[in-house]
């Protein structure tokens, strides 16, 4: 699966997400990426995320929608709400990460594996790149 | 207010040390070619949907990632594609599931929500929309490339292991 989000100078947010899915997938079994709030969420009262990972946690936990409605209802801070979905995530046995960003730019991952492939660059961050957990 | 860029590549059990030299380079290089494609157009004040789009575009195309050129294979040996984008200036939406034949997944699902009424396509259906709204059409053997296949014949070569229970490749 692979993902990205943004912010423009304008201030609005956009997320996207694509994959192929499972090896071995069979029945006609669908993960999170395409449906919109489970894998995939936009909002410009919240923020813009794209999840990777076991699809059928994210589906059940409504992740993508779950966050931004923390952070629009609760007003909640992106560093707090992040770490209660990882840890929500692994609660139900799911394994996998997202990346998200608010309309403010504050842009972060996170992610319950020993790696997740990642980048992020801003108008005043150079372009930063990491694969392991302890990058 | 200034722009930010955030990409991935898939979660997973990727350690030191045990992802190969190549696959490590492969991958870097393939995230830094869709964060540049993405902040070309953030550094010329476009939009973070046409960004997130250009991003993913690129990580379609590279092998090195599970999705369209680097998907894997259904048991059944076929390559099916899952795509979602959203804009969060009106909610606006557009997904696809399970198309066979569209190179770059991501552009049918912005072609959904651009230009049908509906959020979600799937499967023939999608796939028929796709050819109808003339967007790129790429035939399996495009996305069909020699490891993937050797995951599937080892997944398939473990009767005990259902598909999902080893979450092993994807």
């Amino acid at each position: 699966t692979v993902g990205a989000v943004a912010v423009d100078e304008a201030g609005h947010v956009a997320a996207a997400t694509s994959t192929g899915g499972l090896t071995a997938k069979r029945w006609g079994r669908i993960g999170d990426s395409p449906l919109i709030g489970a894998g995939t969420y936009a909002d410009d009262r919240a923020a813009a995320i794209s999840c990777t990972g076991s699809g059928e946690h994210f589906i059940r936990l409504g992740l993508a929608h779950e966050l931004c409605a923390r952070l629009r209802l609760c007003g909640d801070e992106l560093s707090i709400v992040e770490q209660d979905l990882i840890a929500e995530l692994g609660r139900i046995g799911g394994k996998g990460g997202f990346i998200a960003v608010t309309p403010e730019g504050d842009a972060r991952w996170a992610f319950n594996t020993p790696g997740m492939y990642r980048g992020r660059v801003s108008h005043d961050l150079e372009a930063q790149i990491a694969i392991f957990g302890d990058e | 207010m200034g722009w930010t860029l955030m990409i991935h590549g898939g979660a997973g059990s990727m350690r030191r040390g045990q992802l190969a030299e190549a696959d490590d380079a492969a991958g870097r290089a393939g995230l830094s070619a869709a964060l540049e494609a993405g902040a070309a157009i953030l550094r010329d004040g476009g939009s973070a949907l046409d960004a997130v789009e250009a991003a993913v575009k690129v990580l379609e195309d590279d092998p090195a990632f599970n999705a369209g050129r680097g998907s894997v294979f259904t048991w059944d040996g076929r390559i099916e594609c899952d795509a979602a984008i959203m804009d969060g200036r009106d909610r606006n939406a557009g997904a696809v599931a399970g198309v066979t034949a569209t190179r770059h997944p991501v552009s049918l699902a912005r072609e959904v929500m651009a230009n049908s009424a509906h959020v979600l396509l799937s499967a023939a259906g999608a796939d028929a929309f796709s050819k109808e709204h003339g967007l790129e059409q790429a035939d399996q053997a495009w996305f069909a490339i020699p490891e993937r296949r050797r995951q599937l014949d080892e997944m398939k070569a473990r009767p005990e292991g259902a598909f999902d229970s080893g979450m092993k490749y994807g």
